[in-house]
This record gives C-alpha cells, sequence and structure tokens, in this order.
C-alpha cells in the first residue's frame, strides 16, 4: 500500500485521526486517546488495476463476482481504491450503567489500500 | 483530491473544502463507532467511577502485567474429587470424612474448596442445617470445631457450600471431617443422602508446590 504524500494521485492511504478529546469523548471512551480512521482515495488507471500483489487477492474474489453478476461496477472500465488490510479498534469504555466495557470492533483500522 | 470546480473522481459529488471534508470525517467517525457498538447515541454515565475500578479495567486490558508467567506454564493446578465416607447410623447427625492423598512431592496448596451434598426434604418445607467443620487437634489427638455454619435448606437436591480457610487447610493435610445436623424437629428419616448415586463430595482446586516452591524459584 501507498500512503499519500501531497500531490499525488495515484490510489493511496490516507491518514485521519480522530482524537476522542477534540470531539468530547474522552469522558465515556477510556481508551485509545483516539481512532485512525484512514480511508482510501485517489485514482487507481487501468495499467495499475488488479495490479499482483497488491489487491489481487482480496479483490479478484470480488470482481469475479461483479463479472459473474453482470454488475455496472464494471462497466465502466475503471477500478477503485479500496482497503486491502484492516485491524480491528480495541475500545474501552463507559456504557450506560458506568459499567467499564472492553470491546474490539473488527476491520476499523485501514492499514494499507490497493486498486481493485 | 480537490480540484478547482471538479468533482470527486470516484463518487462524482463536488469537492468539499477542507474544513467542511474535516467535519464530514469526523461525523462519520462517530456514526462508525456508535453503528458498530449499536448504540444509537453516545451513553451519558449516570454515576462516576472510582479510578481504582478504572485502573484495574485498563491493566486487564494491557494484559498480564510484564514478567509474570502465562498461566499455561505456571505452577501445575489440577482439581481433587473426594467422596465422603459417611457416618450415617445417626438420621440426626451425618458426619463424613473426607480423604485427600497427596501424590505430588512439593505438597499441595488448596486454592477453593467446596462441599457437595444432596438433601432430601418433604415437598414445601425448609429445614436449618448445622454445617460443622472438625479438624485434628495440635498433636493429632482427637477432633476439634473449627468453624460452624448454619444453612437454610428449601429444597431437595444438590446443594454447595464454599469452604473456608480451616476446613482448606485440613484438606492440604489429607483429611478434613464435616458434619450435618439438620435443626428443628426431629426427622422422620435421614436428611442427607449417603448412597452411592448421591455421596456427598468436596470438590478443591489444588495447585502444586504450594509456597515454599515459589520462594525457590
Amino acid at each position: 500500500g501507498i500512503d499519500c504524500q501531497s500531490g499525488s494521485r495515484m490510489c493511496c492511504r490516507q491518514e485521519f485521526f480522530v482524537d476522542f478529546r477534540e470531539i468530547g469523548w474522552h469522558d465515556w471512551i477510556i481508551q485509545p486517546e483516539g481512532y485512525a480512521m484512514n480511508f482510501c482515495t485517489g485514482q487507481c488507471p487501468l495499467h495499475v488495476a488488479g495490479m499482483p500483489g497488491i489487491a489481487a487477492s482480496f479483490h479478484t474474489a470480488v470482481l469475479n463476482l461483479l463479472k459473474a453478476n453482470a454488475a455496472a461496477g464494471t462497466t465502466g472500465g475503471g477500478s477503485c481504491c479500496v482497503p486491502t488490510i484492516r485491524h480491528p479498534l480495541s475500545l474501552l469504555y463507559y456504557d450506560r450503567d458506568s459499567n467499564i466495557v472492553k470491546t474490539d470492533i473488527p476491520d476499523m483500522v485501514v492499514e494499507a489500500c490497493g486498486c481493485s | 483530491t480537490p480540484r478547482a470546480g471538479g468533482q470527486c473522481p470516484s463518487c462524482g459529488v463536488p469537492t468539499l473544502d477542507l474544513a467542511s471534508q474535516r467535519e464530514l470525517l469526523l461525523d462519520l467517525a462517530k456514526r462508525s463507532i456508535l453503528d458498530k457498538l449499536h448504540l444509537s447515541q453516545r451513553p451519558t454515565r449516570s454515576r462516576p467511577v472510582s479510578r481504582a475500578a478504572l485502573r484495574t479495567a485498563l491493566q486487564r486490558l494491557r494484559g498480564p502485567p510484564r514478567g509474570t508467567l502465562p498461566r499455561a506454564n505456571r505452577a501445575q493446578e489440577y482439581e481433587i474429587i473426594s467422596f465422603a465416607e459417611t457416618d450415617l447410623s445417626n438420621i440426626n447427625q451425618t458426619r463424613l470424612d473426607f480423604h485427600f492423598s497427596d501424590r505430588t512431592a512439593g505438597g499441595m496448596e488448596i486454592q477453593q474448596a467446596s462441599l457437595m451434598f444432596f438433601a432430601q426434604l418433604p415437598a414445601n418445607t425448609t429445614r436449618p442445617l448445622k454445617v460443622s467443620v472438625l479438624t485434628p487437634g495440635p498433636h493429632d489427638t482427637n477432633l476439634t470445631l473449627a468453624t460452624q455454619h448454619l444453612l437454610e435448606v428449601d429444597a431437595s437436591g444438590w446443594h454447595q457450600l464454599l469452604l473456608g480457610p480451616e476446613a482448606q487447610a485440613a484438606c492440604s493435610q489429607g483429611h478434613l471431617t464435616v458434619e450435618l445436623v439438620p435443626e428443628g424437629q426431629v426427622a422422620r428419616d435421614s436428611v442427607i443422602l449417603g448412597e452411592a448415586t448421591h455421596r456427598p463430595f468436596v470438590a478443591a482446586q489444588v495447585r502444586v508446590g504450594g509456597k515454599h516452591r515459589v520462594r525457590r524459584q
């Protein structure tokens, strides 16, 4: 995966950190201090679409599914910049009754992006 | 990717200025977390939580303190179940003897022990039951009363009593004696059953090695 640099147009991972204190959520979320809601952005020109090694395994299946269903997604001939590696977000927070709850939310943090 | 007067290349929506884009992303993050936690809105706490409780939760979140062995290879732990030798000659007083053989070289440390017994009562009756733990005297002389519990047995069936440190010490020394005496009017037949299918037993969690081994480490 490629991390976005200023000015790059290629499919990349854009880091975006949500500070719980900034949004006023630090009183009920104990840990962590924030959430790395990274996202994928940028273009996938044809010569990059389906580049082996980056996203092929994960998205080959999706593409075949789309082909099989002849979904519109492929008619444009483009491909999408999508997450290829994701991690859970582990939260420790107070619920309504002031119980301390620990939860692992799967697939919340994007670690890498690729062209489908 | 902001472009002058352009559109978002992938969804076609007109590009936002950076401040509105940031607002949108923050809102998206909030919604995403609340959805995954199945919450319609952020919880507001009804009452404060002590810092000690918070500290304990944080320690648990971080896993065992550094330097401690993982549970798997700490001193070996196992469970002993000892079925009672029962003396039911007197229906109003049941004496149970439990024997624990210590086959391990390092001695055994009882972590927890509970007594299980089957009580049989006529329907819709309750009986107070006095449970006495007897331990041998200092020079292995006759038994002395160590602790006493009063239970309210309110139904027929299996009942459990968690045994205290005195009983646990007796188990680790190999022999525990318990006396069960129903209180109230004299019963026509025994409250405590002792035949094979309902024999009282003690289940004890044991750690091999006990304290001195730790010291040696």
